[in-house]
């Protein structure tokens, strides 16, 4: 599904030094698989999952999605990708302000001009523990709460590929487990799942840890028993 | 320094259902303590913090600070007390978004009309191992590094009480253990910190650890060998 070969990102903001996030990056992630990314604080992890996700382009290198070079594709083409094949759970969330929890999760279904069914949108927030929020807006939840909206609006389009970048970082222990135990089912469902933790035990819910240090993979190991 | 009783907190939204996120609590935090709050999403953590930091009124009860009731203060000596005593690191961070870290950092020098001291600001970027993103805007930044900022933002002005909402969130354990020995430090010479966080290697840093659930204190503990 996912293949990226010399992967390199570099930002520059104008006359600051410039910043290599990803140096040489080189790896392939199947259909189906369940891969968690680990490594130090600015080490590249949002950087690469925003690449994959087609949210952003490489400096160099080449990402081929599900086949299709994605370095040629226009922003529409790259956009239709993503409404259609991507969940994407931010690591800041990225939810509308003024907007319900409920309107937040019905997004995605608009852009893609499908039906709107608010009762799916409904399901997905009950589904995260949220069934009595909907009418919240995000200054009105608490930090998890707020993250589990992310959740259910990446979920909500039932998309092939889920991305999710510290997908409980704000939440607790039992939260985590009920927020890992719905992605264990998706990917038993045949659903390809990429996430970004730093913690050890939500990793361990994967099949397979990839650690980036300083913009370079230093590691990729399938785990035992999964 | 931190004493409330029959603390209430109820949230009404216009003709929403209301939300009681926090019942009736009584606490008492003395000065030079080490507190760990921890708790299931949407337990009312934030809210107490909140309250604690002089950001928010409670609903019912009473909140002494440093001896004062804080219920009967202007929202300007309010201001003063946040400014002048505390340190408070938001579980968003809310950095300035068109400002740099160093400028975010300087804020608080600005509100103390304190002599802005730039050099100090940089010590606190560089203590957080932010010495290479003085200039970086929070768009430029990864979301561990706005964390550090936020941090090194509520430790600028060596405030006596550290109020920090799940301050390493957003870090891998290196990042994060560098933090909680910041935080060591600053307990180790006289600072009173409370800090909010769902993992628990994270919490046994702390001397007392106080759980909450559903808007109520439901354990108080002191951590044997600290
Ligand atoms: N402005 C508001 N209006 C209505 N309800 C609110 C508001 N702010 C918070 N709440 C609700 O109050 C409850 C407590 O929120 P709080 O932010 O204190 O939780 P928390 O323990 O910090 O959770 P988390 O671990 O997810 O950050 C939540 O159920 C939340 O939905
Ligand atoms: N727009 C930008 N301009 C300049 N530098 C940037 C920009 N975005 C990110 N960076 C830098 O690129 C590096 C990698 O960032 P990235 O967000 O991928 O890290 P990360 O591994 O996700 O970190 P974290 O665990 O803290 O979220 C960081 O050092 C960051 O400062
Ligand atoms: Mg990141
Ligand atoms: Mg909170």
């Amino acid at each position: 599904l996912i293949s990226v070969t010399n992967l390199r990102k570099v930002y520059s903001s104008g006359d600051e030094v410039e910043v290599v996030a990803l140096k040489d990056a080189d790896l392939t992630i199947e259909h189906g698989e369940f891969v968690a990314i680990m490594g130090p604080s600015g080490s590249g992890k949002s950087t690469l999952m925003h690449i994959f996700g087609c949210l952003d382009q490489p400096t160099e290198g080449t990402y081929l999605f599900d086949g299709i070079d994605v370095g040629g594709l226009s922003d529409d083409k790259l956009a239709e990708i993503r409404n259609k094949k991507i969940g994407f759970v931010f690591q800041q969330f990225n939810l509308l302000p003024r907007t319900s929890a409920l309107d937040n999760v019905i997004l995605p279904l608009l852009y893609n001009r499908e039906f709107i069914d608010r009762e799916k949108a409904r399901l997905a927030l009950d589904r995260v523990g949220l069934s009595e929020r909907y009418h919240h807006h995000p200054s009105q939840l608490s930090g998890g709460q707020q993250q589990r909206v992310a959740i259910a609006r990446a979920l909500v389009t039932e998309p092939t590929l889920i991305m999710a970048d510290e997908p409980t970082g704000a939440l607790d222990t039992k939260s985590g487990d009920e927020i890992m135990a719905i992605f264990q089912e998706l990917n038993e469902e045949g659903k390809t799942i990429i996430l970004v933790t730093h913690e050890l035990y939500i990793a361990e819910h994967a099949k397979r840890v990839i650690f980036l240090k300083d913009g370079e993979i230093v590691s990729d190991k399938r785990l035992k028993n999964r």
